[in-house]
């Protein structure tokens, strides 16, 4: 479902260019679970953003479902992103003025065929299976680090995404709660196949994922097949 | 160095209100390495802002060095913030608009006795220790969420704090740069007796301090001597 051919991004700052990712090339197949794992500043999130159609490659190529993304322009992106991915942000990226219940629903908004509707009641029912049903009508300013990562992730599922990118999805969050986000992912996977690709250092989620991609320097060191799983 | 007597903290939200902390008794002694763990949502950052002095309580006594401070007004709080207090947000709070090394020496402009060629030196030393001083001229959204998350550590430290509060400072971080950071509160508690209060639930680092304090609901449920520290 993704495929990627020596990606690269150079971020220019001035005179000099900050090298994130120096050539790139992966293969993920449907339904699988894989976990980017690396150092801090090692390119972890400019390759979510490269996968997630957030960003386009300074160079290289990136096939997503077979189709050739990696020059669309910003209107195509957003229209993929819309219909088959769910991002967790790092920094979750809540929307300041807007309640927890509207920014989840907020996806949906710009999807044609939605039902706000329906989609209030599954925002509801999602916001239960992470504990904060409560807080609905709450601004992002009101809740803890972990109350907001939960927001970010429920968001995420929203439009019933193929793919879902998790960027550090339980790093606010202490270990019970954590378990918690694992279970949801896990069964995500499980019953309805969706794809999933977790950046984390959380050894409880590299443990349940099919693949560990080490990356380092902005390179891949190292693929690992999770023979348990 | 801290003794707080009952403290509460509600959070007013339109007609209800969200009780973070419901009575909290706690007395910690200079140059204690103290951690606190907790679920998501227990209060551990409300506790954290009460302590650090950039909150005050909606009942109860903070005694700060002997001194009563849980009715002082902004103004005063932010005099014992900037003279006694270094603090490792959640979110780190980087001034987008400001370069790394602005945002570190930020607190020492502050500072009637500061030096500023003194403190930018000492900032780059800093940083260095952290590995990422080649990015001392850039602006945070330039960096990785593991990179500000350095960048809000330097910046706690660089007043010669007496107490350092420090809210989840390895979320963002790989194990490796995680030990470094670990390390360098390490030494400056032994070196410097710089008391230090740590949000986390990394066990890496609530191993080396000398009391565990469990919150939960608002509530301390219990304070564990670590006996091998
Ligand atoms: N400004 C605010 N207004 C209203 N409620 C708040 C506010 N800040 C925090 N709360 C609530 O108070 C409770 C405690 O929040 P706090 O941030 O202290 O938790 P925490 O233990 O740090 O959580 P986490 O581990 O997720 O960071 C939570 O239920 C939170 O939603
Ligand atoms: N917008 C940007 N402009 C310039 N440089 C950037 C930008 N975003 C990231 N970088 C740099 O690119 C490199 C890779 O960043 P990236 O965010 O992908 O790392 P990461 O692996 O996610 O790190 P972390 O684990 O700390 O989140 C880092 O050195 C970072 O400073
Ligand atoms: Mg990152
Ligand atoms: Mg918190």
């Amino acid at each position: 479902i993704i495929r990627t051919e020596n990606l690269t991004k150079t971020y220019r700052l001035g005179e000099t260019g900050v090298k994130a990712l120096r050539g790139v090339s992966i293969n993920i197949s449907k339904g699988e679970l894989v976990s980017i794992i690396g150092p801090s500043g090692s390119g972890k999130s400019t390759l979510m953003h490269l996968l997630g159609c957030l960003d386009t490659p300074t160079s290289g190529k990136y096939f997503l479902e077979g189709e050739d993304v990696s020059k669309l322009n910003d209107i195509q992106l957003a229209n993929i992103r819309n219909k088959k991915i769910g991002f967790v942000f790092q920094m979750f990226n809540l929307l300041p003025h807007l309640t927890v219940l509207d920014n989840i629903i907020l996806p949906v908004v710009y999807n044609a065929k939605s039902n706000l509707r329906e989609a209030e009641r599954k925002a509801m029912k999602l916001l239960e299976s992470v504990g904060i049903e409560k807080r609905a009508k709450h601004l992002p300013a009101q809740l803890s680090g972990g109350e907001r990562q939960r927001v970010a992730i429920v968001r995420a599922l929203i439009n019933d995404p193929l793919i879902v990118f998790a960027d550090e999805p339980t790093g606010n969050l202490d270990s019970k709660t954590g378990l918690e986000i694992i279970k949801i992912l896990k069964e995500l996977n499980e019953e309805k196949g969706v794809t999933e690709i977790i950046v984390t250092h959380d050894p409880s989620i590299t443990q349940f994922t099919h693949k560990i991609i080490h990356i380092r320097d902005g390179f891949i060191e190292k693929e690992i097949e999770n023979g348990h799983v």
